[in-house]
């Protein structure tokens, strides 16, 4: 789901 | 991890240790604002509160210590270093930065991904990233000239974001469920924010002069 791709981001 | 994003995060990193070096190879700071800084701690401390909860990746947890270190530890500087604080520029740094986290926690509660602590927070960071360079901008234009080290931080701390929406536009068309416009809007607000200040150092580049904005 898309909740986890972005919060790999710094 | 995309090119993109590696070359934000890097040019991230070269704007904190060009205002590191600034501060510590004159022992001052003047022309930086100190509300500026502060913005950017809180930034960093609302975003990475799951710094001790989620592991992503070594570079992730590292680069998350080096940026709260760092933005602390600048702050810590301009408040308390006996010679650095001398040279800080209070009567010009005067922008309402107070009024900036408040808008933002309010935006944070009213627009967000899902009502939990660690979301608003997360939300809360982005607005206020995307505001946080304003108290900055002002002193510049405030203080006239800038000094080389202090225009390239700014020049750098603008480019990552502008690096970043390349990031968002990439994982946008090679991964199926990305979409985040909460960090792509605010993303583009921050980096139209610096949009004036990139033409005069743009100017000031092509002509070899040294960086002026107007007042």
């Amino acid at each position: 789901n898309n909740n986890n791709t972005v919060k790999d981001e710094l | 991890m995309n090119i993109f994003r590696f070359a934000g995060d890097m040019t991230h990193l070269i704007s904190v240790l060009v205002l590191l070096l600034k501060i510590y190879a004159t022992k001052s700071c003047s022309g930086i604002s100190l509300k500026t800084q502060e913005l950017y701690a809180l930034v960093f401390l609302a975003r990475y509160l799951d710094l001790f909860t989620d592991f992503i990746s070594v570079y992730n947890t590292v680069m998350k210590i080096v940026f709260i270190m760092s933005s602390l530890s600048i702050v810590w500087c301009m408040r308390m270093h006996p010679m650095v604080r001398r040279s800080y520029d209070k009567e010009l740094d005067t922008f309402r930065h107070y009024f900036l986290i408040a808008g933002c926690l309010l935006g944070a509660l009213l627009v967000h991904e899902k009502f939990t602590f660690q979301e608003i927070f997360w939300a809360f960071s982005l607005y206020l990233e995307a505001v946080a360079i304003l108290p900055q901008l002002v002193l510049l234009q405030r203080s006239g000239n800038v000094d080389n080290l202090t225009g390239q931080y700014v020049f750098f701390l603008g480019a990552y974001r502008a690096l970043y929406i390349l990031n968002w536009i990439y994982r946008y068309f090679t991964e199926k469920h990305f979409g985040r416009w909460i960090s792509c809007i605010s993303g583009l607000v921050q980096t139209a924010l610096y949009g004036d200040f990139f033409y005069y150092y743009f100017i000031s580049w092509k002509n070899n002069a040294k960086l002026q904005l107007p007042a």
